[in-house]
C-alpha cells in the first residue's frame, strides 16, 4: 500500500503508475488522476491533479521527459508524497494546496523509461520509429513549436537531440502541449525536472535575448536557489538556458514561455557529473527535499504580485 | 547481471578543452567513435573550458586514452566501470527479487 511505498528507491513504470492509482484511491480529497492521451506505443499518459478543488491558479511540472534521467520522477513521486503527508501540518503548503492547483507528470517519456529499466540505461529519446531509418526516438525537449530544429537540435535521427520529422510528432508532445494550451489561462508556472548539472534555468534557450518578465523570473528563480540551499547548503546555478547551459531549440520551457505561461523553469538536479545519470538512491532524499523547497518557494512566488 | 552486462568495462570520461585547437580535436576523436554525449548532448555543444563527459564502450577505451594523450587534452576518468555502478544503483532490489 501506499504507506509502504519507499520514495528513497528507483521505481519502475508499472510500479509508479500502481502508485498513482493507490494514491488516487488513498487520497480523494487532495488527489485526481486521468490520462491526457497515449505514448506511441500506446501507454497512457497519467497526470495527477493535487490540490484542494480546482483552484483558478495552476502550477504544471513533469518528470522524466529524459529517460535516463531517473531523478526526475523520483522528485515527482516525492513532491507528491511531501504535499499529502504536510497538508494541515505545514502552513506554507496548506496554503499552496488550497490556493493553487498542481498538475504533476510522473513520468513524460513513459516508452523511453520503460526502455531505460529494460534494455538500455542510457536511452534518452522517445521510443518512435522514423520511417527509412533504423534509429530510433525523438529528443522530446527538442519536439515544440518553437524554433524547431534549429540551433542546438540535430535533424538526423540517430542523433540524441533529433527534433523529430516535424513539431509535436511525438503523440507525448503534443498530448502535453494540448493540455497547457487548453489550461494555459489558468497554469501560472510551467516546470520541467531533469538531470544533471546543479541549474535552475528559464527563458530563452533558442537565443540570448531576454525574456519581457525577466525581473520577475529572475527574482523568483533567486528565491528558489535560495530555498534549495537551505537545505543542504547545495548551491545551483541559475539564469536564462541558453547562457547557463547551452543553446537549444524547440525546448518546452521557450514552447511553455511563448504560449502564455509566465514562469516557465527547468531544474537540471543532482548532481555535476561524480555519478551523473547513475545518482545513488542514497542521494534520492536530500535532492528531493531540497528541490521540493525550490518548488514552493515558486509556487509562493504566484500568490504574490510582481 | 543487469542489462544482460552489457556495460561492462565501459567508462565514463570528462574531458576539458581549455582552448580552441583543442576542441577541434575533441570533435574529430568524438566524431570518429561513437561515444554517449552525457553533457552536453552534442558534439555541437562543446566549448573551450566547459567540461564534456562522455561514455565510452569498453573496446574504444583504450583508443580513446591514447588519442587524448597524444592530443594533450586533460580529462579524467569519473566512473571506471558503468556496470558496477550500475548494479551498485538499483542492483541490489534485482539481487534481492531473484533471491
Amino acid at each position: 500500500a501506499e504507506s509502504q511505498y519507499d520514495y528513497e528507491v528507483y521505481h519502475s513504470l508499472e510500479e509508479i503508475q500502481k502508485w498513482m492509482f493507490e494514491m488516487n484511491r488513498t487520497q480523494p480529497d487532495l488527489v485526481a488522476l486521468f490520462s491526457i492521451g497515449k505514448s506511441y506505443e500506446g501507454r497512457p499518459l497519467y497526470v495527477l491533479q493535487l490540490g484542494k478543488g480546482n483552484q483558478k491558479k495552476a502550477v504544471w511540472i513533469d518528470c522524466g521527459v529524459h529517460a535516463r534521467e531517473w531523478i526526475g520522477p523520483a522528485f515527482c513521486q516525492w513532491f507528491v508524497k511531501e504535499a499529502i503527508n504536510s497538508y494541515q501540518y505545514d502552513s506554507a503548503m496548506t496554503k499552496l494546496l488550497n490556493q493553487l492547483s498542481f498538475y504533476i507528470m510522473p513520468v513524460f517519456n513513459v516508452d523511453g523509461y520503460h526502455y531505460s529499466w529494460n534494455t538500455d540505461r542510457f536511452w534518452r529519446k522517445t521510443r518512435s520509429k522514423i520511417r527509412k531509418f533504423h534509429c530510433r526516438g525523438v529528443d522530446a525537449n527538442r519536439n515544440w513549436k518553437v524554433k524547431w530544429c534549429d540551433e542546438g537540435a540535430s535533424s538526423h535521427p540517430c542523433d540524441d537531440t533529433y527534433c523529430g520529422p516535424f513539431p509535436e510528432s511525438e503523440p507525448e508532445v503534443k498530448a502535453v502541449a494540448k493540455f497547457l494550451r487548453k489550461n494555459k489561462k489558468r497554469i501560472k508556472a510551467y516546470i520541467s525536472i531533469h538531470a544533471y548539472a546543479q541549474m535552475l534555468l528559464y527563458p530563452y534557450s533558442y537565443k540570448y535575448a531576454m525574456i519581457p518578465n525577466f525581473n520577475c523570473v529572475e527574482s523568483a528563480a533567486s528565491s528558489a536557489v535560495k530555498a534549495l540551499y537551505s537545505a543542504y547548503g547545495v548551491r545551483y546555478r541559475y539564469g536564462p538556458a541558453s547562457t547557463t547551459l547551452y543553446v537549444s531549440s524547440g525546448s518546452s520551457i521557450d514552447w511553455a514561455y511563448k504560449n502564455g505561461i509566465p514562469y516557465a523553469f527547468a531544474f537540471e538536479l543532482r548532481d555535476t557529473g561524480y555519478f551523473g545519470f547513475l545518482l545513488p538512491e542514497s542521494l534520492i532524499k536530500p535532492t528531493c527535499t531540497e528541490t521540493t523547497r525550490a518548488v514552493k518557494a515558486i509556487a509562493s512566488g504566484l500568490l504574490k504580485k510582481c | 547481471f543487469l542489462y544482460n552486462n552489457r556495460y561492462v568495462g565501459d567508462q565514463v570520461l570528462r574531458i576539458i578543452p581549455t582552448n580552441e585547437q583543442e576542441v577541434q580535436a575533441l570533435k574529430g576523436i568524438l566524431g570518429l567513435m561513437k561515444v554517449d554525449f552525457w553533457q552536453p548532448n552534442s558534439a555541437s555543444l562543446i566549448h573551450q573550458n566547459r567540461s564534456v563527459d562522455v561514455h565510452v564502450k569498453n573496446h574504444d577505451i583504450r583508443g580513446m586514452h591514447e588519442r587524448l594523450t597524444d592530443e594533450k587534452i586533460q580529462y579524467q576518468v569519473l566512473i571506471s566501470n558503468l556496470q558496477k555502478e550500475i548494479e551498485k544503483q538499483t542492483g541490489h532490489r534485482f539481487s534481492r527479487k531473484r533471491r
